[in-house]
């Protein structure tokens, strides 16, 4: 098996709080990003659609051109579907461009799926938002390793606000 | 003379007329995203509205609210977005995306991306408050989104993401202090803003940097070609330069622009309340300008700007008011004392090429 993510932060981010394991019957949502094709023609047709001096200046794509542009293999999408369904994980869906699928399964076969995987509950931030996570990595199957680029709702917490309410403007100048 | 900045002070500071709104006879559209689980209420925009929006012809509803709404609280990030994205970009039909009520395994910003992959009628303009420090992510998930965000330029799409309010940031890295970029602000296929302050708080007055615009070099992303005269420019001539083991130059630069972050007001949960701060301010603020351009230019049969920034560094900031003075916040050491990067004439680090004088920039962004 291989990580996917080695260098993702996965300890739990100041101001969430961990309210232990996760019930293994309990529901969970994870999105699969798909490996994508294409992409240095896509990078190509940016700096054309985006440059004035080009002749395709602003003639842009329709979400169906980049959808056949960059949605995986069929290889890719044959190999995840039947990694996904081997471990129970049937009720899933895609997107147009077909480069993500976000699936329903219980937290046992997400564990199953995923070794090293291990759910908790987390709750924090200014509303108290509760969050499934888990504080370990997770490993893929080396088999998968062309095909899944990443798993989310693992490993990254949602943003904490950075507005602040400062009590009166800052002088002109120099540094606070 | 004013008490915090209002609608009114942005118009005026940005030479917007109460004739700059949207047409209302155009498929133009603009959102604003932000993923901290808050609550956005009409009737907030609607006494916002009621308070500081009779100037100009506006809105006082949005035209979609894309992710559970609930009885909560709003949130004052969600209320902020909204008020100050549709009193730039007036009388425009504007979406609020919003994720709370999402399920507990969900990663909001992931579920944008999905959102934007499966949507093909999108608003041309998107205003994000979002960034996590580039150090926390994987390359893989990085990457991954940055190619989301190719996806979305090639359709024509105009993302803009606020630069973050830690200034150039700081961490220890084996020991030594450096920079801390932040993403999505540091990838090369978004237009990031920063923040700017009134140098004399109460008045109309030319513009500084605000402290915590954030902005800097990334470390993961090389320097694309669009920028790199610009920056080289910054880098030979700045005489406040930090030292060089700190950032990155080689890397992305950003922001490529900014707005005013400082003491607005805001109407959340029905209170109007002041001094809100942030470049999640300054984001919708510029955002709302490009719609409006976006405007002038659907009018004339022209496509929507899309990505903006080969364009926006090819005109060298036609357009925008230079910020020249002051400093953003960094590392609190001996070395740089809390001071990163600093402005200078034509782009740099901290308010990239400055903030947006309407007239000028219409005329800069209106033809081809």
């Amino acid at each position: 098996s291989y990580s996917p993510e080695p260098d993702q932060q996965w300890t739990v981010p100041p101001g969430w709080v961990s309210l232990g394991r996760a019930d293994p019957e309990e529901d969970l949502s994870l999105t699969f990003a798909l490996r994508q094709q294409n992409l240095e023609r896509l990078s190509e047709l940016v700096q054309a659609v985006s440059d004035p001096a080009s002749p395709r200046y602003g003639k842009y794509l329709s979400l169906e051109d980049v959808a056949e542009l960059v949605q995986p293999s069929p290889l890719t999408r044959h190999t995840v579907q039947k990694w996904l369904m081997a471990a129970g994980a049937w009720n899933c869906h895609s997107v147009t461009t077909q480069d993500f699928l976000t699936c329903s399964l219980s937290i046992r076969q997400a564990e199953l799926l995923l070794s090293g995987a291990e759910f908790h509950r987390y709750v924090g931030g200014p509303t108290d938002t509760y969050v499934l996570r888990s504080p370990h990595p997770y490993q893929l199957p080396q088999a998968l390793a062309p095909h899944v680029d990443f798993v989310g709702g693992l490993h990254r917490f949602p943003p904490i606000s950075s507005l602040k309410q400062r009590p009166e403007p800052q002088v002109a100048g120099t540094v606070g | 003379l004013h008490l915090g900045v209002t609608p009114s002070v942005v118009r005026q500071r940005y030479n917007l007329t109460a004739q700059d709104v949207g047409s209302g006879t155009t498929n133009n559209s603009q959102a604003c995203a932000q993923f901290l689980e808050q609550y956005f209420h009409e009737a907030d925009l609607t006494e916002f509205m009621r308070l500081f929006g009779r100037s100009f012809a506006h809105q006082t509803s949005v035209a979609r609210v894309v992710g559970k709404q609930g009885r909560g609280r709003a949130g004052i990030e969600a209320s902020l977005d909204v008020e100050y994205l549709m009193s730039a970009g007036a009388n425009i039909s504007t979406w609020v995306y919003s994720s709370p009520g999402r399920h507990e395994a969900q990663e909001p910003f992931l579920q944008w991306l999905l959102l934007l992959s499966n949507e093909s009628a999108l608003p041309q303009v998107h205003t994000v408050s979002y960034g996590d420090d580039e150090d926390s992510l994987s390359s893989a998930y990085i990457q991954r989104v940055n190619s989301e965000f190719m996806k979305a330029a090639s359709r024509g799409l105009t993302l803009l993401f606020a630069s973050g309010d830690s200034g150039a940031g700081c961490w220890s890295v084996s020991g030594r202090h450096r920079f801390r970029p932040s993403f999505p602000a540091s990838s090369p296929y978004v237009t990031t803003v920063g923040g700017t302050s009134f140098q004399k708080p109460f008045f109309v007055t030319n513009e500084i940097v605000d402290y915590i615009s954030g902005g800097g070099f990334s470390n993961v992303f090389p320097q694309p070609s669009y920028q790199e005269e610009a920056v080289a420019q910054f880098l030979s001539s700045s005489p406040h330069l930090p030292p060089s083991s700190y950032f990155n130059a080689s890397g992305r630069a950003y922001p490529d622009v900014a707005a005013l972050s400082d003491g607005y007001w805001v109407v959340s949960n029905r209170v109007p309340i002041p001094w809100i701060s942030g470049t999640s301010a300054s984001t919708p603020v510029f955002g709302g300008l490009l719609s409006l351009v976006n405007e002038h230019r659907i009018l004339n049969g022209r496509p929507p700007l899309g990505f903006l920034n080969p364009r926006l560094y090819q005109q060298r900031g036609a357009g925008l008011f230079d910020v020249t003075h002051g400093c953003h916040a960094s590392c609190l050491n001996e070395e740089v004392q809390g001071e990163g990067f600093c402005a200078g004439p034509g782009w740099d680090p901290v308010t990239g090429w400055g903030t947006p004088n309407f007239p000028a920039l219409l005329k800069a962004l209106l033809n081809p």
